[in-house]
């Protein structure tokens, strides 16, 4: 058996200080590390084999939640050493929501002073930031960060006073508050000065805006609200309110040469969104099922992401990776411009059950099956060959120090060496 | 493997590698040269993912037990 002693490598574009991008053309060492094999009597070997390999889809990507339960630097880092094992490629930081504002804005030190759970232990400082940003890019990763309005912003309530809408019950304010109050200049001038750092901060072309679930109720309990409507002429149809705040904020972001990632309820809505907007599909029924929703926004010349049916927070008893491993993101009815339109999909680990003491396993190997079905072309669908490839791989991320959970009975071989 | 290639063909012919030997190396031609950080970080971290942070200098066999 004769010896190799070197990987050569040959990169064709010279851009190493870069920050990937949706349009990077990627390759990496994950495949070549994966050929190495390693006899009971220690030695190393490697079998003669011709690869050749990319994609099927550029935007792979993996959504934590870091609000409902706070993620400490370091499950971050881990995960994106994961996700890099996995060949995903963009992290998707849902930094903020309802819960907790964690991230230490700079222009506004009080919305995580006030609205984080800890303000001294439980945040992400800018060096926080910048650090996982650098991580991310030495591993092929973007960092795609959330800050979703009008809804799901009541963490951002004691920061900012003033931002959020005071719900009525009755013709008395009820003490609560709901989304953020559209009908004030002042909102919109806090969101131009809070965007144009977000912009500053994370480099990557694009943000997460949001614009999910919002709650109209507390809208229609104020007077202010109602009068506005009224003086805008949208009758009782709260839909249009929504779409006058994400509009103005859509412009604030343009502005400043970013593009956005919505949720679909804004594309579902009818705002008006500028042609390179990318949708996320997160709702797997409603209003139409997800590959509907997929045939409606790709007909409408929209690039389109696909979540739904990968809420790995979501566990259910026995190999439930395996209908997370045959979704087939492109099997809707439409026109092969429009499958183009769909540029990948994102795991997602929301964080009302998951912190970092069962972050790792519930997500791996789960997230994998989504990895898979992501990079791989349209024909690879054997749930038996799937599954040896996985439970091996399973064995492998043991072996790198990742307690990635069993698909099955069985066991590894790298679990005596971590005993 | 996983995820999956998009083509492989492998073949039961294969080679040793030797930690003690290895080396990853930038193609005399390639557009990044050493110094780029995010190969540096790769080819570092890699050799550790593959052969782990032992001194493969001593004789696989000699703690063996």
């Amino acid at each position: 058996v004769r010896e190799k002693s070197s990987l050569i490598v040959y990169v064709v574009t010279p851009d190493c200080e870069q920050l990937p991008t949706l349009e990077s053309v990627e390759n990496c060492l994950e495949t070549f590390s994966q050929l190495v094999w390693r006899a009971p009597q220690g030695t190393f070997f490697i079998n003669k084999t011709e690869i050749e390999d990319f994609p099927r889809f550029p935007h792979r990507g993996l959504l934590l939640d870091t609000s409902r339960h706070y993620l400490p630097l370091t499950s971050i880092l881990d995960t994106l050493d994961v996700m890099a094992y996995n060949k995903l490629n963009v992290f998707h930081w849902h930094i903020v929501d309802d819960s907790s504002f964690p991230y230490e804005s700079f222009t506004f030190p009080e919305l995580t002073r006030k609205g984080s759970y800890n303000p001294i232990t439980h945040i992400y400082t800018a060096q926080d930031v910048k650090e996982v940003i650098e991580y991310a890019r030495l591993r092929g990763i973007r960092v795609l960060a959330e800050f979703d309005t009008p809804g799901h912003t009541l963490s951002w309530g004691p920061g900012i006073p003033g931002l959020l809408t005071p719900c009525y019950a009755g013709s008395q304010p009820s003490g609560t508050f709901g989304p953020v109050n559209p009908i004030f200049n002042d909102t919109y001038e806090f969101m131009n000065t809070f965007f144009l750092e977000i912009s500053s901060v994370f480099p990557d072309f694009y943000l997460h805006l949001g614009g999910d679930e919002v709650d109209f109720t507390c809208w229609k309990s104020n007077p202010a609200v109602r009068a506005f409507m009224k003086k805008k002429g949208f009758g009782e149809d709260f839909k249009q309110l929504e779409s006058y705040y994400i509009q103005k904020l859509l412009d604030i972001v343009s502005a400043y040469g970013k593009g956005y990632v919505v949720w679909q309820e804004v594309f579902d809505n009818k705002v008006k969104i500028r042609p390179d907007t990318i949708v996320q599909v997160w709702r797997e029924e409603i209003p139409v099922s997800y590959l509907k929703e997929l045939k409606l926004i790709t007909k409408a010349g929209f690039r389109a992401l696909l979540s739904a049916p990968w809420y790995l927070n979501r566990i259910t008893y026995g190999p439930d990776w395996q209908e997370i491993y045959m979704v087939e993101p492109l099997a809707f009815e439409g026109t092969p411009k429009q499958k183009e339109l769909v540029i990948g999909g994102e795991a997602c680990m929301w964080g009302e059950y998951v912190d970092s003491t069962n972050l790792v396993p519930r997500l791996w190997p789960r997230g994998g099956a989504v990895a898979e079905r992501l990079w791989s072309n349209q024909f690879v669908t054997d749930l038996d060959f799937a599954s040896k490839r996985l439970t091996k791989f399973r064995c492998e991320l043991l072996r790198r120090g990742v307690q990635a959970q069993p698909l099955s009975v069985g066991f590894c071989e790298e679990e005596f060496e971590h005993t | 493997i996983w995820p999956w290639p998009q083509y492989i063909q492998t073949t039961s012919y294969h080679y040793t590698i030797s930690p003690d030997n290895f080396k990853f190396r930038y193609h005399d031609q390639s557009a990044a040269q050493a110094g780029c950080s995010v190969l540096d970080e790769a080819f570092r971290r890699y050799r550790v993912l593959l052969f782990g942070t032992r001194n493969w200098h001593h004789r696989p066999d000699e703690k063996k037990h």
